[in-house]
């Protein structure tokens, strides 16, 4: 099973819309796929139409009481399933501060979980804390979603730090995969900038034993589209809201382009 | 001294963005301005060109080392003074949680600053967490920042239940002001439908005894603008860098709704 992190500390960028559309392309190309959602927030149950009520067990039961994985799933869809995320996550910092082996909870849930998945994608919220710490540790592969504002580029930095320590202390197999630019608006020349920085960068760092030496500035951008925030409000994958849609196109495009024996749409 | 907090959980919604812009469009009225970063982002500053440097005091240092706002205070424009967030803010959460009176160190500096400012904004980072507590304690006023999506009503609920809960339990006099919707792109059905939605929310609400009971919705929406994300990138705020454009001119307005005697550009 590849294991995906999606992270950004940045907000609003994409995460959740990513792994929500990345997911639903990958299960439509015949992949087995897992969702986690890391995010209290809770919203990518959402995207596909799943409230999670309060006695349903979420991947809160699973960090602090050591519910299975399995007591905690959800089918979404055909090859879809996710473990849900709920409010109560919103104390996971405060709780999980003192608990030994803190960013190791869900790698050790997940390896306990005996499922057949091909894929795992997890859900980070907007921050480098416990939680986003814990989808490090569980993940051999990063894929960043970036807004390709001035600030995409400030928080890079950050995050791609935070990176290199895990793998240094407790996951030596994590690599970055690749950057996504999301709500992308191409003709823009603040894009235009930040695109070629991150560029730059990227391949400043390629020969480099950094984590990140061999990530992709994927070819594939996800555009701003209106189709991908409407398709939420009606608990849809943009697949089934709009699957004629840019939005769709590129979601699909960008599953080409991380599993070799995905044809491109 | 009018004291406003910016939240709003959801990330990346224009929380900075605005608590820059609508500063600097108070001190272009002749309003002495306040601001404070809650966010280790540390954004903020940089939307004035100020780079925050490791061994200047910063808010971090405020919470957790009561290190006086005076000593931590950097001055911007004419009018305009900040105490900055750097990194270290990140750690504050894990250690804050043993703290006694956690929620009540922010507002126990500010009643020790003897600073005569006319308004204090103060921008918080994408969660209901300890900081985002601290601003809520510190504060009269909540002004929400808000994107005409799906999530954006999603997110209203769980703001709101805090907001309640803080002024119930440790801070009486605090108010919802408003809600500004922020990169509004009015012409699409999406933001319309929220837009009424977040409308009917408000006019229920009114005569009850809910904090929000008189919130307005802000005549003035904060209109998709590529100037605004730009300006940032020049260490700018929107009046220096494009004076003229959309962005600035719904920064002008929305200072003149909060401020009676500020007036319309
Ligand atoms: N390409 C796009 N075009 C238009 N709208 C988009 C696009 N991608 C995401 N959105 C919308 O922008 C908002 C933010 O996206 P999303 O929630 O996926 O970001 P996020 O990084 O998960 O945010 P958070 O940091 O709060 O978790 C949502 O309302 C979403 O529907
Ligand atoms: N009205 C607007 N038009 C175009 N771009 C905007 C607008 N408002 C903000 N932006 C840009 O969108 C991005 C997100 O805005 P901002 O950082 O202010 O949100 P935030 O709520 O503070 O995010 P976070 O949750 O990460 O703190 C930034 O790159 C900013 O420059
Ligand atoms: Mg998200
Ligand atoms: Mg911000």
């Amino acid at each position: 099973m590849r294991r995906i992190a999606i992270i950004n500390q940045k907000g609003g960028v994409g995460k959740t819309t990513t792994t929500a559309n990345l997911g639903a392309a990958f299960a439509r190309a015949g992949k087995r796929v897992l969702l986690v959602d890391l995010d209290p927030q809770g919203h990518l149950a959402l995207h596909f139409g799943h409230e999670v009520s309060q006695e349903q067990s979420s991947i809160y039961d699973v960090l602090t009481a050591s519910t299975p994985i399995a007591d905690a799933i959800v089918n979404l869809r055909k090859n879809i399933t996710i473990v849900p995320a709920d409010i109560d996550l919103a104390g996971a910092e405060a709780e999980l501060v003192t608990v030994m082996g803190r960013e190791v909870l869900l790698r050790e849930a997940i390896d306990a979980y005996g499922g057949n998945d091909d894929v795992m994608l997890i859900d980070c919220p907007p921050s480098l804390g416990v939680l986003t710490i814990n989808a490090l540790v569980s993940c051999d592969e990063v894929v960043i979603p970036l807004q390709a504002h001035f600030f995409g580029l400030q928080g890079l930095g950050k995050l791609l730090e935070t990176v290199m320590l895990v793998k240094q202390r407790i996951n030596p197999k994590l690599r970055v995969t690749g950057i996504v630019l999301c709500m992308h608006e191409a003709s823009t020349r603040l894009a235009t900038e930040v695109t070629e920085d991150i560029s730059k960068f990227l391949d400043g760092a390629r020969g480099t034993d950094a984590p990140w030496s061999d990530a992709k500035l994927f070819e594939t951008t996800i555009r701003r589209n209106i189709k991908l925030a409407e398709s939420s409000s009606f608990g849809q994958t943009v697949f089934d809201y709009a699957p004629k849609s840019n939005g769709a196109l590129d979601y699909a495009n960008l599953a080409a382009e991380i599993f070799e024996d995905i044809e491109k749409p």
